[in-house]
């Protein structure tokens, strides 16, 4: 009798037994407007919480943890997971050069970008090129020249008739020849439901045998951003995201929108203002001040 | 989705989820969804009608504050009609400004437009292509000048050359910035002091009249931080109005229910592209009607 009584009081201290949809109703709900207020679009945080619920539930409850604690555990995990898990290295190996497009929203940082991933690359020893093809702002390219300037990074002198995806081309054939391994085209920025500046992407993608398209993305676009990162990955397959102005306090849940439906790694944050304020993009990090 | 006949009950979660998508945020949406409740109308088409006017509501409460004060020619004692152009990084805020130019040229003003964005690659030839596209009058600093003296001589230029309007260009800054706050304060200030408006001491303006207006750029994109910048440039300097930007593209700009709900501020123009022409003024009306689509 009293080894009974021990067992079910050590029954009770080791928990609740299993994870049950009741046990972790609140924290589902708890981690929704999470999500929600982190700006998370709601159609990616219903599909995530469905995925995580369905992971969760009937799993062993730690004999030091309660249900709810056991089940915010598992949402850091997946939410890392989506994320890429760990930090990830975009490497530019084989037959150069290596193309880079810098593409986006208007105002989310490209050109900024486009200077700080040459410095980047310089600085790990590689001969990197930047191309103004931005000929509709107003002074972009003495923007993106006055940058290259500044870090020593050659830049091809585009001029405001100059046609983008021409230029890219003359551009991308000049630093070849100079032997200069990587090169960053900097776009002009545009909205994903402009259909004529939308092809003129598809054109400049077009223009080379191998490039890699790198969407920018501001860490606090709101629900909008899956529709804008469907529209772009669509038309042009991305194959990186950088997000920027991570230095902010925007909760960055446009991260996890972008990456459900671009599938491809976010390499790299935005801290700064500065040419070195690029850092590889952390999930751990960027998780942790979700939830928080 | 507000059709006859539907239980007024069963269609919370789609406006919730339609509000949601709109960027109008958890505690406005739960705000609002409660209401609806309170209300209990009958049917979907009372239900929609009375949303649509709880949010005209909030967003027109604010529209019985003028311009402050209401642009004259010439300004007030001879002293342009001074107004800031303030926000984080990327908004849209020089675009706005040739824009604004544009528009108050064609009204018969004489515009200034001064570049206080010192520190920005090209900010000031950015701003001096829009001078030029807007016919306005334009002063910039030296790159890395301090902002401060910039507006100074800026205002101070443009009532000299007798502008009925200084519209200033001031460097995008995460509100995050404690520093970058700080300089804005003290940009504000020093337009207050070229008009003589304050004593020379560091005070921000509510004695002496401060600039006429300061515009806090958003931009429609942004989502739940909209509101913390509106809160802390709020508590820096006396904003007068809200701007959205790149209300052309899909984003509903719904944070700027929360925003106008917590700050009382009225929403001057909406920006709907990058041409000069591309500025409208608010219409309370058409936002909630795009809201709701
Ligand atoms: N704080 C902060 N500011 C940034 C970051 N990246 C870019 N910016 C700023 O954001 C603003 C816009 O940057 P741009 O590089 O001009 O953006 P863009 O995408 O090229 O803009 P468009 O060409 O007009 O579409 C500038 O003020 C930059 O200094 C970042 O990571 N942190
Ligand atoms: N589609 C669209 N684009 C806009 C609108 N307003 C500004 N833009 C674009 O947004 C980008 C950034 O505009 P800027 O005027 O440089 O923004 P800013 O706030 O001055 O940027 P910083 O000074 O770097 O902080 C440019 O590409 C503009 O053409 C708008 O209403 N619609
Ligand atoms: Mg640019
Ligand atoms: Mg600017």
């Amino acid at each position: 009798v009293l080894g009974e009584k021990f067992s079910s009081v050590f029954k009770k201290l080791r928990g609740y037994g299993k994870l049950t949809e009741k046990n972790i109703e609140e924290a589902v709900r708890d981690v929704r407007l999470a999500l929600l207020e982190a700006d998370v679009n709601v159609g990616v945080v219903k599909s995530f919480l469905e995925k995580v619920k369905d992971r969760a539930l009937g799993e062993v409850v730690f004999q030091n943890l309660n249900p709810q604690s056991q089940f915010l555990k598992i949402v850091h995990e997946e939410l890392v997971a989506v994320l890429g898990g760990a930090e990830k290295t975009l490497i530019l190996e084989g037959k150069p050069p290596h193309v880079l497009l810098l593409v986006g929203l208007q105002g989310c940082g490209k050109t900024t970008t486009a200077a700080k991933l040459a410095n980047y690359f310089k600085k790990k020893g590689r001969h990197p090129y930047l191309v103004p093809a931005d000929v509709a702002r107003p002074a972009a390219i003495d923007q993106l020249s006055t940058l290259a300037q500044k870090i020593g990074v050659p830049c091809w002198p585009t001029k405001t008739e100059d046609n983008p995806v021409e230029i890219a081309g003359q551009a991308v054939d000049f630093a070849s020849r100079e032997l200069n391994d990587i090169v960053l085209v900097d776009t002009a920025g545009r909205l994903h439901i402009d259909d004529e500046l939308m092809a003129e992407l598809g054109r400049l993608k077009k223009k080379f045998g191998n490039s890699r398209t790198l969407f920018v993305a501001d860490a606090m676009t709101g629900q909008e951003a899956v529709k804008v990162a469907r529209a772009f990955h669509d038309l042009l397959k991305l194959d990186g995201v950088i997000l920027t102005k991570q230095d902010g306090d925007a909760k960055g849940g446009a991260a996890l929108s972008i990456q459900s439906v671009a599938g491809c790694p976010i390499y790299f944050t935005g801290m700064g203002e500065g040419i070195d304020a690029l850092e590889p993009f952390s999930p751990e990090r960027l998780v942790s001040r979700l939830l928080d | 989705l507000f059709g006859p006949g539907r239980e007024v009950r069963e269609l919370i979660p789609e406006i919730e989820e339609k509000l949601l998508s709109a960027d109008v945020g958890v505690a406005t949406t739960q705000m609002l969804v409660d209401a609806l409740q309170t209300a209990s109308p009958k049917t979907g088409q009372e239900a929609y009608g009375f949303l649509k006017g709880k949010v005209e509501e909030i967003l027109t409460s604010t529209e019985k504050i003028p311009p402050n004060p209401p642009l004259k020619k010439g300004g007030e004692g001879g002293f342009p009609k001074v107004i800031f152009f303030v926000g984080i990084n990327g908004v849209g805020k020089t675009t706005t400004i040739g824009k604004l130019a544009h528009r108050l040229k064609s009204e018969g003003k004489k515009v200034m437009l001064v570049a206080a964005d010192t520190f920005r690659a090209a900010a000031r030839d950015q701003l001096g292509i829009w001078a030029e596209r807007s016919q306005a009058e334009f002063v910039g600093g030296s790159d890395n000048a301090d902002p401060a003296s910039v507006v100074f001589d800026g205002c101070s230029a443009a009532k000299a050359r007798k502008c009925d309007v200084a519209l200033i260009d001031t460097a995008g800054r995460l509100q995050t910035k404690t520093h970058l706050m700080e300089e804005l304060k003290k940009m504000v200030r020093a337009a207050s002091k070229a008009a003589g408006r304050l004593p020379a001491v560091g005070r921000l303006p509510g004695a002496g009249r401060p600039p006429d207006e300061i515009l806090l750029i958003l931009d429609a994109t942004t989502g739940q931080n909209g509101l913390n910048q509106a809160r802390v440039f709020l508590d820096a300097v006396p904003l007068t109005g809200l701007v959205l930007t790149k209300y052309d593209g899909t984003a509903k700009g719904g944070i700027l229910v929360s925003i106008v709900r917590e700050t009382g501020l009225p929403l001057r123009y909406v920006g709907v592209g990058e041409k000069i022409e591309d500025l409208k003024p608010f219409s309370a009306h058409e936002f909630v009607s795009s809201l709701f689509a």
